[in-house]
């Protein structure tokens, strides 16, 4: 489902002065697989997340995503393969702020020009899943952080995703709430063949993966198989 | 240092529907105490931390801050005491958006009215020990998740404050960032005596303090006492 190869990454910071962020990295990830990403703060994680989930380009190498080389599509192009193919958990959630957890869970479905009707039915359920019945109507200012974490997975569901990239999906969440979410994902995973893509600094959360990338100063310097256990 | 009797918050939601946020919590904090709050998401956590920052205040109970009943100050006086007494690590950072991670660190010193040498020579100090050399000129977008909680951390610490409220201050980062921080905490508080309030999620974290908070639901459920290792 995905390859890449060489990707590197430079954020230039004044005329003489840059962050590599990634360095060649190259790596492929089977349909249905769910990989674990680790690696210190800093270490390029989230870029490469980025550039997975088509909302940033590398400065060299290629990412072929089901066949296609995104590096050569066009805006429209990437933002409807991201639509339809992928759910992206953001390490900051990028909630919208104006817009209430249902909005904020049903936005996908609004791209995907889905009914109102079916959208709140299908919004509501979501949030029902996640714990959140009872907070359809508040704002992200007027949920606790993990509450906006769980808005935030739950717009990456919500259009059955056939990849799913989730940035510290549980950072904000009590190991109860960790556990739910990771056993949904495990769910998911396991009846709808969803392939995961799971950012973390938490090994237990790593350990529920097949597999662990490791990153470390934008290299990519392991690529563990998780034993069964 | 601290002593709250009956705090109760309610966030109204319409006009016939209301959150109880914070349910009748009394409980005291001597000075030089670490302490650990924990409990699911959505129990009430942040926003007693905000309460005993001085950020909030609450429909009902008091909060009596180093002798000062704080339910009675108006709004410059409270300001003075969270900019003389209190640093905060906020669960998601707050920081400006437009000022670079120096000039975020150093803001607490521009209220106290600390020259701009002495603010910059502090404030790259502590970036330095917060392992973020070389990040200074970087504004929060350019900086990982993981360095924008460690920015938010020096910004909490720069002004000596003798109360630390840290709000799940190493949700963002891998373990051995976050032993850094556990230790930077405790050599502070063992060689100032600086109080610590900190609200987390991680076991570990929490049996590096004293005691443990519970709550749950808006209730403080128990206050345990943390066995020496
Ligand atoms: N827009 C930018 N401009 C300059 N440097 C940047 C920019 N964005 C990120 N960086 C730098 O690139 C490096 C990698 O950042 P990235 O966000 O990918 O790290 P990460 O592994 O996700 O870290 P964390 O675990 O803290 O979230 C960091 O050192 C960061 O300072
Ligand atoms: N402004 C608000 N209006 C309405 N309800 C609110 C508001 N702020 C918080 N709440 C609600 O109050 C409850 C407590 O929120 P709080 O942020 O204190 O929880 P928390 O314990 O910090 O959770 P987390 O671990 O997820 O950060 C939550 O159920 C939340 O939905
Ligand atoms: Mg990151
Ligand atoms: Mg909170």
């Amino acid at each position: 489902l995905i390859q890449v190869e060489g990707l590197t990454k430079i954020y230039k910071q004044g005329e003489n002065h840059g962050v590599v962020a990634l360095r060649d990295v190259s790596f492929t990830i089977n349909r249905g697989e769910m990989v674990a990403i680790m690696g210190p703060s800093g270490s390029g994680k989230s870029t490469l997340m980025h550039i997975l989930g088509c909302l940033d380009k590398p400065d060299k190498g290629r990412y072929v995503l089901a066949g296609k080389d995104v590096t050569s599509l066009d805006t429209f192009e990437l933002a409807s393969i991201r639509n339809r193919y992928i759910g992206f958990v953001f390490q900051n959630f990028n909630l919208l702020g104006r817009a209430t957890a249902l909005e904020n869970v049903a936005l996908p479905l609004v791209y995907a020009r889905v009914g109102r009707r079916e959208r709140e039915r299908r919004a509501r359920k979501i949030l029902q899943t996640l714990g959140l019945a009872g907070r359809e109507h508040h704002l992200p200012n007027q949920l606790s952080g993990g509450q906006q974490q769980r808005v935030a997975i739950g717009r990456a569901l919500i259009n059955n995703p056939e990849l799913l990239l989730a940035d510290e999906p549980t950072g904000q969440l009590d190991s109860k709430a960790s556990a739910d979410i990771m056993y949904l994902l495990q769910t998911l995973h396991r009846e709808r063949g969803l392939t995961i893509v799971i950012v973390t600094h938490e090994p237990d959360i790593a350990y529920h993966c097949q597999r662990i990338l490791r990153l470390r100063d934008g290299r990519l310097v392991a690529d563990e198989k998780v034993d069964e256990p």
